[in-house]
């Protein structure tokens, strides 16, 4: 058989979250790394 | 319950914080419904279990196996590691039902315990994963393998449109068995898979308006609809980021100014001899915040390394642009102007 399987685009988390003015605090609570990626080009290579 | 089988030390590349395509199955008899992420960068069947204790399942749809007369005890643990924790479960086989399709006896995962408030906000109650076996942190075939060896599809071969725009109907498909002319145009162009975990093929550089930037010796990538954006090493990815203008936000995204789209440079990939030329109308994501809009880059610094050397991750951003075709048959992905 051939089968279609329709899918549903939605809102991710991360836009309800900023829709909801809780993105932030949400990586900061969530993703520790967060910091690092922001400041990765501050560092030495690698 | 034999010991706890936990999940491979490598990181699963689940970044849940940006899916945003789902589709529906159904597990067990009568039929019980649940929204998943098809998703070729992992090879599981989960969906929530009635025993879950975590705040993140009181908000979806759960498992019931007491109420399925088609459902198989098997009780041993599953442990799949996401990046920002850890998923527990108890694997189970059951009737599994996609599209038209069945596929008998289907192991799939039960959640018990589900990481902190990444599912709570979730629109999907699951994944249901398309990559390789080895990939697969639960024993027992993966779905897309049971299928192929139950011979419920016409060919062993899968493909993925995924539409850009809210409003095009449908906003998203995906076919198993084969490919839909009607969602693409122009040839398929095939790459072979060089390593059969995720579909990983290798790409022959990356250029941003004609110069060839990055992975200019070849570098391996992967082509995964459960990850949003198109993600790569983050020295290249952040020279890449002040190529495009964008600057970064105090929470790791970038922003760029909505109003320089039509000046911003093209990025093109080539795979294969092929080029395949993102403008920044394909890789600029725009969302709405109260009445302002903002455009953020589709582009995101993920370290992932593989024997073969770091891997490129083509997700949606890449994927709404070219209709993608995953043949298990010949080992091969195939793209082609959605």
């Amino acid at each position: 058989a051939l089968v279609r399987v329709p899918l549903r685009r939605r809102p991710s988390i991360r836009s309800q979250l900023r829709a909801d003015g809780l993105l932030l605090d949400f990586l900061k609570d969530h993703r520790p790394d967060m910091f690092n990626r922001r400041y990765a080009q501050c560092f030495p290579p690698g | 319950t034999p010991s706890l089988r936990l999940g491979r030390s490598s990181e699963k590349i689940y970044n849940f914080m940006d899916a945003q395509y789902f589709g529906e199955i159904m597990l067990g008899s009568p039929d019980q419904n649940f929204s998943v992420i098809f998703d070729t960068g992992s090879s599981d069947l989960w969906v929530p279990s009635s025993y879950c204790v975590s705040e993140a399942c009181a908000l979806h749809r759960r498992f019931r196996a007491f109420e399925s007369s088609s459902f198989h005890h098997d009780g041993r643990m599953f442990g799949i590691h996401y990046g920002s924790g850890h998923l527990l479960g108890v694997m189970a086989r059951d009737t599994l039902k996609v599209g038209g399709l069945t596929a008998l006896n289907q192991e799939f995962g039960e959640s018990v315990y589900e990481p902190g408030a990444t599912f709570v906000m979730a629109k999907f109650d699951g994944v249901l994963g398309m990559g390789y076996p080895n990939l697969a942190e639960i024993l027992g075939n993966p779905v897309f393998d049971n299928m192929m060896a139950q011979k419920s599809v016409e060919e062993p071969v899968f493909s993925f449109y995924l539409s850009r725009t809210r409003s095009s109907y449908p906003e998203g498909e995906l076919l198993l068995g084969g490919t839909d002319e009607a969602m693409f145009t122009g040839p398929i162009n095939w790459l072979p898979v060089t390593v059969k975990g995720y579909w990983q093929i290798k790409m022959d550089s990356v250029a941003v308006q004609g110069v060839s930037s990055f992975c200019p010796r070849g570098c391996q990538a992967i082509v995964d609809t459960g990850t949003s954006l198109i993600a790569g090493p983050t020295s290249d990815i952040l020279s890449l980021q002040q190529l495009i203008g964008a600057t970064p936000t105090n929470i790791g995204e970038f922003l760029i100014d909505c109003v320089r789209l039509s000046s911003l440079p093209h990025v093109t990939f080539v795979l294969g001899g092929t080029e395949y030329t993102l403008t920044a109308e394909h890789y600029v994501r725009k969302e709405m915040l109260g009445d302002k809009e903002l455009c953020f880059s589709g582009f995101q610094a993920v370290d992932i390394v593989s024997p073969e050397g770091p891997l490129w991750i083509l997700g949606d951003v890449f994927l709404t642009e070219f209709y993608s075709v995953f043949d298990r048959g010949q080992d091969r992905v195939g793209f082609a102007a959605a």
